[in-house]
C-alpha cells in the first residue's frame, strides 16, 4: 500500500544544508498498527508529513497503492489526502476563531458532504473524543488537551483508511490518553491502518510494529508476531 | 511568597457560564519544587496563568510577597512578570518568523539589557537546552520538541526567582525530558521556586510537593518530607 525507497530530504537554510531524512525505506501494508519513535529532531514529523502527502522529498521514491506520488498533481494529492488519510498534527493546526464543531466539519466540507450529515458526523466525532460538552468553544477557548482532541476528531471524521497521528496524546492525562488509544485500537481492528509518532513507551505498546528513527535514519523496524 | 485564598474564575461563553477554578487556596514558599497534575480541562493552565500574573481572577485573593495583585497596575504586573517570573507556555507562544536566538532575547530586551550581553545570555540559555546548533532556525523551522526547548530557554534567560512551566516536557523524548528536569532541579537547588504542570508521573516525581487538581478544585496537596 505504502512503499518508501531511499527517501531523503534536506532543508536549505541560508548557505547551510540541513539533512533531515537520509535514505528512509519502508513498506506499510493495510491494517498495520505502527509506532514511530526516536529523539527530538530525528525527523519523525518530517517523515509523517511526507507519508501524509503534505511535504515533498528530494530523492528516492514513494509509491501509494503502486502510484508514484511525485507524478501526481496538487489536486490529485489534495483529493487523496482528503479521502484516504486522516492526519493529526503535532501542533494541532486548528483554526483559532472557529469553534470545535466547525473545525471538525472542515474536511467534510472539502469532501462535499451536505450540511445536516456534516454536522451530525462532526458531533459524533467530538463525542468519541470526550468533547460533547465543548463543541461550541472556539479553539482558543479550549485547554491544550481539548485542542489536541479536536485535532483527533477532525482526522477521524472522514472515516479515512489511513490514520497518521503525530504525538496524539502528548497533551493528554493518562486516563484520556488510554481512551484515545482504545479508540485507535478499535479503528485498527476494523481494518484501518494506524501510524503514530510517540515518545511514550506505554503508547507505543499499543502498536504491533515499532520503527525507531535517529538522525534521519531508521535504526530499528520490528514487527511483533503475537 | 505566593498566597492564593479562595480564588475562583469562570469564563462567559454567550449565555453560559463555564466555571473553571472554584475556590483555590494555596501557599507557596520560596525554593519549593511543586508539580501540579490533573485531568485534561481541570484548570491547570488557568491556575498557572493566574499565578504567572497573566490572567485575572473573579473572586478570592492573590498576594505576591504580601502585595494584593488585584491592586497592581498593568505596568507593575508587566514589570513583575519580566523580572521575577519565567513562564513556559503549554503551547510555546514563540514568534514564528524570528529565529530561536531572537525569541530567547526578547525578555532581555524588555528588561533593557544591552545588545552584547543579551546575545551572550541567550546563546548560553539555548546551549543549556541542547539547541546550540539551531540558534538561527526560525520557530517554524524547528521540530515540536525543539520549539518547546526554545520556550524553556526564553523562560530561564532572565534568571527569574520563580519558574512556572506548563507541561515543559510534553513534546520531548525521555532522554531530553530528563536533561530538562535535571536542569530545573539544579535551578531549584540554587534557590529558585519551580512550579510545573505535568501529566507524567515520572516528571512529577522530581518535585517535593504534588498538587492534584480536578474540576477546578485542589483535591490533594502533599508535601513530601524526605
Ligand atoms: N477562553 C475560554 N473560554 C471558555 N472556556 C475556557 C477558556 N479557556 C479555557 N476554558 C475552559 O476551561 C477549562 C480549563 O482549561 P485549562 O486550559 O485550564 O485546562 P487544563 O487543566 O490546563 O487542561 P489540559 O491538561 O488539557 O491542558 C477547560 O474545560 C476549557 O474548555
Ligand atoms: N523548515 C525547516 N527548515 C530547516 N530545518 C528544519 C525545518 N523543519 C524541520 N527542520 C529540522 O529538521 C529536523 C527534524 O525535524 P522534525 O520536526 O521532523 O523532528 P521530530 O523528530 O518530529 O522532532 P520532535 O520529536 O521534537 O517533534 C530538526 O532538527 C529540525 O530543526
Ligand atoms: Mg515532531
Ligand atoms: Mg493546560
Amino acid at each position: 500500500m505504502i512503499s518508501l525507497q531511499g527517501v531523503s530530504k534536506a532543508y536549505k537554510l541560508g548557505d547551510t544544508i540541513v539533512p533531515v531524512l537520509r535514505g528512509v525505506s519502508l513498506e506499510i501494508a493495510p491494517g498495520q498498527f505502527i509506532a514511530i519513535t526516536g529523539p527530538s529532531g530525528s525527523g519523525k514529523s518530517t517523515l509523517m508529513n511526507i507519508l501524509g502527502l503534505l511535504e515533498s522529498y528530494d530523492s528516492g521514491s514513494y509509491r501509494f497503492w503502486g502510484h508514484d506520488v511525485s507524478t501526481m498533481t496538487d489536486d490529485q494529492l489534495a483529493g487523496l489526502r482528503n479521502q484516504r488519510i486522516g492526519f493529526v498534527f503535532q501542533l494541532f493546526n486548528l483554526i483559532p476563531r472557529l469553534n470545535a464543531l466547525r473545525n471538525v466539519e472542515i474536511p467534510l466540507m472539502y469532501a462535499g458532504v451536505g450540511t445536516a450529515e456534516r454536522r451530525h458526523r462532526a458531533q459524533i466525532a467530538l463525542q468519541l473524543v470526550g468533547l460533547g460538552e465543548r463543541m461550541d468553544h472556539t479553539a482558543s477557548q479550549l485547554s491544550g488537551g481539548q485542542q489536541q482532541r479536536v485535532a483527533i476528531a477532525r482526522a477521524l471524521v472522514t472515516d479515512p483508511e489511513i490514520i497518521i497521528a503525530d504525538e496524539p496524546t502528548g497533551s493528554l492525562d493518562s486516563q484520556t490518553s488510554h481512551d484515545i488509544m482504545a479508540l485507535l485500537q478499535t479503528l485498527n481492528q476494523s481494518g484501518k491502518t494506524v501510524i503514530l509518532v510517540t515518545h511514550e513507551d506505554e503508547i507505543a505498546a499499543y502498536a504491533s510494529r515499532i520503527i525507531y528513527l535517529r538522525d534521519g535514519e531508521i535504526r530499528l523496524d520490528h514487527q511483533s508476531t503475537t
